[in-house]
């Protein structure tokens, strides 16, 4: 079974995106095949790799519960689906209930050779992060290290144990620190409470750094558009950490 | 008619709960009178002027159409309505159509001598955020001056004019550039494009600067938790910058 994992914090602005598309071009340059998909209507991860589009093609997908529309990408071992401003009308349309298992039958309808599946989730709890969830079997959640920050984790640990009851497999495999200034006294007084929270569970930090703030200018992940950068060492550290916890690392033969 | 003031930005982390809060505090320093509504399940306005809520009485006031329920707080000036996770049920209760003028009537309900209403609204383009833009007269939009901050300004930008077909009172009065770093190149490139976008309607700017980051930890407002910050000086010039903009400067004799 491939691994499915979504990037999730209902807090705003933490790195989700940023996290999602960095770690998926980082496990294409090694080797892996990796299956993006953004199930935000802003189309924020789109957008970091070069494509944009409606979110019409998502929609229909989700409703007629067909395959994901797959495209390919200029970024190694990298395949996107695209969402867009559209998507936001499947809050509507799929009212809770048996709506929020659409996705996942969706996604198993995708065809392709991926090695997993990165999931980028809006900043809330609705039906589309919902649809994440419980379609995947690992969770990264990327935090700031602020104390709003630890507030929405505490509701997003709520709703992960809630959805747990409907999807067994699901568990958090890490949370990232993202947007790091360690130079900060906060920064090491979250650190310690994220420690304490989730033991073992806590990555390398990523610094906050120009480079992942200019890379989605360019459609490019940071690897590809400033290879030698904080951001980029940073990423590629965190991929490694990462890839034995969600099973990455076994070889494929 | 007293000003309905929404705090709004679809992309998250911006700084909107950080600019309704520090406005708030800032106007009620000057001898105002504030209301802060907090519509985001979150509840990260509350954190900030140290009140935590379940969401629970607010939930209740929209279902039966109530008044909000208001409470003080320790900061000059300002009363609050509290959110909390158990707000995020009304995204599923009133599913669109005259659902999200519910919250209006129950503003208008609400009685208090206030000068102004500022209401923080969450990260998406949701029932919550629909029902602020119907009830408001003017909208603040916080702006990380970053690219994937301009995709999501451009669909905020459409969703405000398809508002304005309901709701002619509603104007888009300040884009307020928040976690500014001048130094930066990025920061110059998309400030020239805010202006373009938005000529004569571009604040002073908000830096990124650590007693923001840290205000949240105390439950008080930058300008209470740290008065002589840059933080606290960026928010007091913004407050009077936008002061004459929502008719807040009259004398009230
Ligand atoms: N480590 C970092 N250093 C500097 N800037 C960063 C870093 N990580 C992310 N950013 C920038 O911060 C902003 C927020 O990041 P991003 O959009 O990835 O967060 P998000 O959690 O996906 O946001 P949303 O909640 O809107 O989906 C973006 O402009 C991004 O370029
Ligand atoms: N100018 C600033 N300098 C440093 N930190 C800041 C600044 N403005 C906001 N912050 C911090 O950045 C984080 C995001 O800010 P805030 O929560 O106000 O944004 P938001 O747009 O309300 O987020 P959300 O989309 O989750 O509602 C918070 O931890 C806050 O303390
Ligand atoms: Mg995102
Ligand atoms: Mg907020």
């Amino acid at each position: 079974m491939k691994q499915v994992i979504s990037v999730v914090n209902l807090k705003g602005g933490v790195g989700k995106t940023t996290t999602a598309v960095s770690l998926a071009a980082c496990w294409g340059e090694q080797g892996k095949k990796v299956l993006l998909v953004d199930l935000d209507p802003q189309g924020s991860a789109g957008v970091c790799v070069g494509v944009t589009g409606s979110g019409s093609e998502l929609l229909g997908a989700l409703q007629n519960i067909n395959a994901l529309p797959v495209v390919s990408t200029d970024i190694p071992g990298v395949d996107l689906v695209a969402a867009g401003p559209e998507l936001a009308a499947a809050r509507q349309i799929f009212v809770d209930g048996p709506g929020d298992e659409i996705f996942k039958s969706c996604l198993k309808q995708t065809r392709g050779e991926w090695d997993c599946v990165i999931i980028d989730c809006p900043p809330s709890l609705d039906i589309l992060t919902t649809s994440a969830l419980l379609a995947s079997t690992s969770l990264i959640i990327p935090v700031e290290a602020s104390f709003l920050g630890l507030n929405g984790l505490r509701q997003m640990v709520a709703a992960v144990n809630s959805i747990k009851l409907r999807n067994s497999d699901l568990d958090i495999t890490a949370v990232v620190p993202c947007r790091a200034h360690p130079r900060r006294r906060i920064h090491w007084e979250i650190m310690d409470r994220l420690r304490e929270m989730f033991p073992g569970k806590v990555s390398p930090i990523i610094h906050e750094n120009v480079s992942l703030a200019e890379a989605p200018g360019s459609g490019k992940p940071v690897i590809l558009a400033f290879r030698i950068s904080r951001g980029s060492d940073d990423y590629r550290l965190v991929s490694l950490w990462l890839a034995e916890r969600v099973g990455l690392d076994e070889n494929k033969e």
